[in-house]
């Protein structure tokens, strides 16, 4: 499943 | 994962480190304001809901943990443990007027119609301001423990390294997440004339202090 990109920043 | 968004996390990492030493070495929370403080663990928290439905890495987890426990540590240092160095009569900024219209911003702007989406971008755009009443207290008091600028400017640097990670985001994946870049750059822009002074001055040796 592909993780939205503003579940990886921090 | 790019090395800009690395060294980012690194600064956000090493500005945490650099505070807490300099609370217990001086056993002093002095030049710190704890509105800044506690709007920082109202971000972390909001915004890290997402440990709970979506694991990406054991470095994300274990970054999204240590800043959640970390700030929660300092409003332990500020309102416990050094409680007497805490001068909440030049604290004054008015957080309320920062909270309101980033609600506001955030039920405008997200994602998704979720709590958890709504209060992640409520954590973007209370992130991009929670500096405020730090920098209000500074420019208050006019000057500055050098610890303590450092804090700020590793702080400052961290939002400042995500630009080229999201430009480089754009180039290499096409990916483009425009609420956090917009609250991003008026981050980074708060910070201008903080790290003016910090490299004209705090760098060449001076202390930090403000023309009267």
């Amino acid at each position: 499943e592909e993780v939205p990109g503003h579940h990886d920043e921090l | 994962m790019n090395i800009f968004r690395f060294l980012g996390d690194l600064s956000h990492l090493a500005s945490i480190f650099i505070l807490i030493h300099k609370i217990q070495t001086t056993r002093s929370c002095r030049g710190i304001s704890f509105k800044t403080q506690a709007v920082y663990v109202a971000v972390f928290v909001t915004r890290y809901l997402d440990l709970f439905t979506t694991f990406v890495s054991v470095y994300n987890t274990s970054m999204k943990i240590f800043f959640i426990a970390s700030s929660c540590y300092i409003l332990y240092l500020m309102k416990v443990r050094f409680r007497p160095t805490n001068d909440p009569s030049i604290d004054t900024f008015r957080v309320e007027y920062l909270v309101g219209p980033c609600a506001v911003l955030a039920l405008i702007f997200n994602y998704g119609y979720s709590v958890t989406e709504v209060l992640w971008s409520l954590s973007i755009f209370l992130e991009s301001v929670a500096i405020l009443p730090q920098l209000f207290m500074l420019q208050r008091t006019g000057e500055a423990e050098t610890i303590t600028t450092h804090y700020l400017a590793a702080l400052g640097a961290y939002r400042a390294l995500y630009i080229p990670n999201w430009i480089y985001r754009y180039f290499s994946e096409g990916y483009v997440d425009p609420i956090s870049v917009t609250a991003g750059l008026v981050q980074t822009g708060l910070y201008l004339d903080f790290f003016y002074v910090y490299f004209t001055k705090v760098l060449q040796g001076q202390k930090f202090e403000l023309p009267a």
